[in-house]
């Protein structure tokens, strides 16, 4: 019933063609996936893009095999506290991150296999009352965790054995970090979101915060997704999980802010929202954004409704949509690495790979 | 975005940030 009426409601971004099913994770464990990921793979001297599913109790790796079918390769069982999330390393290999806890992040950890001893296992990174974390390139880990006196910001830097190279702290805000994106085009600098709504930039070599800037109440409970560095200005791209309707934007799934780190201005310069009177805002209402991933300037959400939108970040138009399926709504979606398009999942159904 | 908006802007930020910043 809502895949017929998208088309004429959504007429001018969204088609089909634009997402194609390419094929599909069948798990018959049954358990209900909390993430899913990909990963460069390397064995046999053959390096190749693997997927990564999370449950609450366990890590499972997928090799691909022939006509786009997928076979579990191995399984990493974590019994003692929940996966909360996989935390995708863009250009390690053979290293998974996954991080754990009950409602907030409690441990971080790395799944791999070791040639040495020709066996899977994992290893603590860190553990703590962790808010926020992201990997980054070059098998880097940055994360922030708040004791009640302190916050304490943290870069470990992995070793491809899932020990820790290298630990450089860089200097916390004064607010709770709730995000962190990489820059493209600048390795040495970080981005970061606060609970006050403030955007912070780092100096990942000496650890030096070099802005703090808030970015106005237009934008509330801003969590940053990726940065891209030109022209001398930041451009932040920003979701906002908690905010309510907004009149000036609509709603509102993602923005994208330019910011010049020299002033510490800041500016919208675009919006990628639901056109009003689509059926994906009828009930359950109101719907709103739940959660996305953006790759390059493509911006994936799922909606409370339980579709999957699709959107072209620097136009702000909704380019695809899948929408709840008669097996259940969307729970969760993530960018492939290198373009390999989209995984979408459900939380008590199959994992889906979409070309993009 | 012009830069009566967002100030003048330095294609040498990082540089003249981290140099400004405390260590």
């Amino acid at each position: 019933h809502v895949a017929e009426q998208l088309t004429p409601v959504l007429p001018d971004g969204p088609r089909e063609e634009n997402l194609q099913l390419m094929s599909e994770l069948k798990d018959s464990s049954g358990s209900c996936a909390v993430d899913v990921s990909t990963v460069w793979w390397e064995a046999a001297g053959c390096r190749e893009l693997r997927v990564v599913t999370a449950s609450e109790s366990s890590v499972s790796l997928w090799e691909p095999l022939t006509h786009n079918h997928w076979g579990k390769v191995y399984t990493w069982q974590l019994r003692e506290i929940p996966v909360i999330q996989i935390i995708p390393l863009p250009d390690s290999c053979n290293l998974v991150c996954v991080a754990l806890g009950e409602l907030e992040i409690g441990e971080i950890r790395i799944l791999l296999y070791s040639s040495e001893t020709d066996s899977f296992k994992h290893s603590l990174v860190k553990t703590g009352n962790i808010k926020a974390v992201v990997g980054l390139k070059e098998q880097r880990l940055v994360s922030s965790s708040r004791t009640l006196q302190e916050q304490q910001v943290e870069m470990v830097s992995l070793s491809g054995t899932g020990g820790s190279k290298d630990r450089q702290t860089l200097m916390p805000p004064k607010e709770t970090v709730t995000a962190f994106a990489e820059v493209e085009g600048m390795k040495e600098a970080l981005v970061g979101t606060t609970a006050a709504n403030s955007i912070v930039v780092w100096n990942l070599r000496t650890g030096q915060l070099l802005r703090k800037t808030h970015v106005g109440y237009s934008y509330p409970a801003s969590i940053c997704h990726r940065a891209y560095s030109d022209s001398g200005l930041l451009f932040v791209v920003l979701s906002h999980p908690h905010a309510e309707e907004s009149e000036s934007c609509g709603n509102t799934a993602f923005h994208v802010v330019a910011f010049n780190p020299s002033s510490g201005r800041s500016r919208g310069v675009m919006c990628s929202c639901l056109p009003p009177g689509s059926p994906l805002l009828m009930p359950p209402c109101p719907c709103r954004y739940l959660e996305g991933d953006v790759w390059d300037t493509a911006g994936a959400a799922v909606l409370t409704s339980g579709a999957v939108v699709v959107w072209d970040l620097l136009w702000g138009r909704c380019v695809a949509v899948l929408p709840p399926s008669p097996t259940g709504h969307w729970a969760l979606t993530r960018w492939a690495m290198a373009g390999a398009g989209l995984r979408a999942g459900q939380r008590d159904g199959p994992v889906r790979l979409y070309r993009y | 975005c012009s830069e009566s908006d967002l100030g003048p802007i330095s294609l040498n930020w990082f540089e003249e940030l981290s140099a400004e910043a405390p260590p």
